[in-house]
């Protein structure tokens, strides 16, 4: 469709996948460094994801569509509880 | 509002899927949604078809992406009945649309709203005891590594990108955090899940967030 980007096909060779993975240690090692100390924050590491390079991840599972949603108001808030 | 609250307490959540290499997550969560509504008005909670709204809502592009808003305004517009999984599996692909005659039984959705919760997570969580479970879409970008606790930083709400269904939140802690499901696993994540910080719109969490009604 429009706007849908490249989605990796067929097989990747292991030096591709090798590659992605170190590229994702990497990543897991700054996003964790930032903040040691804060308690219960996010911790990120190897995962299902760890072997494909950040945009082939989006370009496989990043496809939703937006569009301008209206703000959220009392009046919005009374006229969905009628018609819930 | 109660400190903590989550709807899989009170049973009306299915199970968390994978929509594997298909970029169908907006479809799977518009489908959990109405799973939801259902089972909170006393029908039982069941799995219902993913590959019906993937190949037969219009506006979208199936596993190449789609919109939350389009596929509730064409289940709205429609009347479809969407029928259980079992009789219309998910194949983690584009697929001709399969129709079913009215007397088939499904379940169809009476309306639903689309808002922008922006600096009102408070009324986002009113909203979610109100109305079910909420359809989300945030930047999605960072969850590529995630593995557990509270999403807080490196999640901009910049670009919007992947749809979730949020079940609940829980604020006894330090920082309080919204319970999100998503559609890559029970493997990923909490058991499914990623639980993103409230109150300040990480992720983008309370730009696009629609309620279902039935």
């Amino acid at each position: 469709g429009p706007g849908a980007t490249s989605t990796p096909t067929g097989p990747r060779s292991s030096e591709q996948q090798a590659a992605a993975f170190r590229e994702s240690r990497n990543r897991h090692r700054y996003l964790n460094s930032l903040f040691p100390r804060e308690n219960s924050t996010a911790i990120y590491g190897i995962n299902q994801f760890s072997y494909l390079f950040p945009e082939e991840f989006k370009a496989i599972y990043l496809r939703t569509k937006t569009s301008r949603f209206p703000r959220y108001s009392p009046e919005v808030s009374m006229l969905i509880s009628n018609m819930s | 509002l109660p400190s903590r609250f989550d709807w899989r307490d009170k049973h009306v959540v299915t199970q968390v899927r994978n929509q594997h290499a298909c970029g169908g997550c907006w479809a799977f969560s518009v489908v959990g949604a109405v799973e939801s509504a259902y089972a909170i008005k006393g029908k039982p909670l069941e799995d219902l078809s993913v590959q019906q709204v993937i190949d037969c809502s219009y506006n979208n592009y199936g596993c190449n992406g789609g919109s939350t808003f389009n596929a509730l305004n064409w289940l709205n517009e429609t009347q479809v009945k969407l029928v259980r999984d079992s009789e219309y599996p998910f194949k983690e692909r584009n697929g001709l649309c399969h129709y079913f005659s009215d007397s088939h039984a499904g379940f169809s959705i009476k309306g639903y709203s689309a808002h922008d919760f922006s600096n009102q997570e408070d009324k986002m969580a009113k909203a979610l005891l109100t109305f079910g479970p909420l359809v989300g879409i945030v930047d999605a970008v960072s969850w590529q590594d995630y593995l557990g606790g509270i999403i807080q930083h490196h999640c901009s709400s910049g670009e919007a990108n992947h749809a979730i269904i949020i079940t609940g939140f829980d604020k006894t802690g330090t920082t309080p955090y919204w319970i999100v499901r998503n559609s890559w696993g029970s493997s990923w994540g909490v058991d499914g899940y990623a639980h993103v910080k409230m109150g300040s719109n990480i992720c983008g969490i309370a730009d696009f967030v629609s309620a279902v009604f039935v």
